[in-house]
């Protein structure tokens, strides 16, 4: 089973065209694995990517270089997917 | 740890493939003069296509609405079960609801991507697409809400197997689109379509693959802002309403612009909730809230179908 221990997901916030195609280029980044839960479209949409841990540092660097605001809506994914189990098995209980 | 019956089902929490499966025998066991499961089709792994058809009398016209395309958007079939028994529960009760179920047939899909939807509770909580290998790649499965026979290939989908949108190999390659495009042209008289996904709040309508309005644009912006209104009444949930195109991105071979083209001119798409903190990992305890306001919307939508015969 696939697990997503140290997994963040970031809100960024692009408040301009210029970032938005940043964000585009980013997402292009293969080797970082990001999964874009919401895609970079226009500065009037927030933009979700899943981040694994070793990309971690690449993105967040990227981001600080080039101004982009961004803030953690999810710190640790894997501790939100074991929190769901949990819930679904007390439900079964 | 069955529930026996649906009153005994636990709507407030996630559930497999298998539970919503069970779930739905019991819902047409209990209300055999009501509901029915139609077995529309056979996943690329073998499950069924289960669709539950709520009817009271024959040679209906008839309202689809579909849960859970894209496989890790867990909320959305939690919904749909949610609403199976909600039109159950206020049938010959709500009057506006009886008022349709007297005129047209409900058709719902519940789990649309069964093998997707089996694939997150066992292996890949983030996995999003169909489970059918593509030839001469070792990545696996296709984006089905791109996968239809609407500027397939344009513009908004990928020819890369390994990304999160591709789109297949042709237009309805994927056996759970074909058995949709399968019964929409057979069924004939469908009159709403409401394809719904999760997150990002959001009611959307044609067109996603091209600029060009479609003909019934203004309609479906006053039906699209009537329905969201309704939804905001209840928890004061903001969506944003449009078309595809103009209120996300260009995405080609989606699912309502098929079935705009094939004449059902009410067809419209949902993004369903977030609460800005957890995107397709929404809690449970947010599904009955999330469930109630979306019901509001969709009651908008399938009330101005009756009231506006076409």
């Amino acid at each position: 089973k696939e697990t997503f221990e140290g997994h963040q997901v970031l809100r960024i916030i692009p408040i301009s065209e210029v970032q938005i195609n940043l964000l585009k280029e980013l997402s292009k980044q293969d080797h970082l694995l990001l999964d874009f839960w919401t895609e970079p479209i226009h500065d009037s949409l927030a933009v979700d990517v899943r981040v694994p841990f070793h990309s971690l540092q690449a993105v967040r660097a990227f981001l600080g270089y080039h101004e982009i605001h961004y803030e953690i809506m999810i710190h640790d994914l894997q501790d939100l997917m074991d929190e769901e189990q949990r819930e679904m098995m007390k439900s079964r209980a | 740890s069955q529930p026996r019956t649906t009153d005994g089902y636990d709507y407030a929490s996630y559930h497999t493939f298998s539970e919503i499966t069970s779930f739905m025998d019991m819902l047409v066991q209990e209300k055999p003069n009501f509901v029915s499961k139609l077995v529309i089709g056979k996943s690329y792994e073998g499950r069924p296509l289960n669709v539950l058809k709520f009817s009271t009398g024959a040679n209906r016209p008839g309202i689809w609405i579909d849960t859970g395309i894209h496989a890790r958007e867990w909320v959305t079939p939690a919904s749909g079960t949610w609403f199976a028994k909600k039109i159950v529960s206020d049938y010959g009760h709500d009057t506006v609801l009886t008022a349709i179920l007297d005129k047209f047939d409900i058709f719902l899909e519940i789990v649309t991507n069964p093998d997707g939807f089996h694939f997150t509770h066992t292996s890949n909580r983030m996995w999003r697409k169909t489970r059918k290998p593509n030839d001469g790649s070792i990545c696996v499965g296709v984006d089905a809400n791109r996968n239809w026979d609407a500027g397939f290939g344009g513009a908004g989908s990928s020819n890369n197997p390994c990304s999160e949108t591709y789109r297949g190999p042709s237009a309805h390659s994927e056996p759970e689109v074909k058995a949709i495009v399968d019964f929409v042209k057979s069924h004939g008289n469908l009159k709403a379509f409401v394809s719904i996904h999760s997150y990002s709040q959001m009611l959307l309508y044609p067109y996603g693959y091209t600029r060009t309005p479609c003909k019934d644009q203004a309609e479906l912006d006053e039906l699209a802002k009537k329905a969201v209104t309704d939804l905001k009444s209840l928890y004061g949930t903001n969506y944003k309403y449009g078309s595809i195109i103009n209120v996300i991105y260009q995405a080609s071979g989606g699912t309502i612009d098929w079935t705009y083209n094939q004449g059902i001119k009410y067809s419209y798409t949902f993004e369903l909730r977030d609460t800005g903190r957890y995107g397709f990992m929404l809690p449970a305890n947010q599904i009955i809230p999330t469930a109630e306001e979306t019901w509001l919307a969709l009651m908008a939508i399938m009330e101005h179908t009756k009231n506006n015969p076409y």
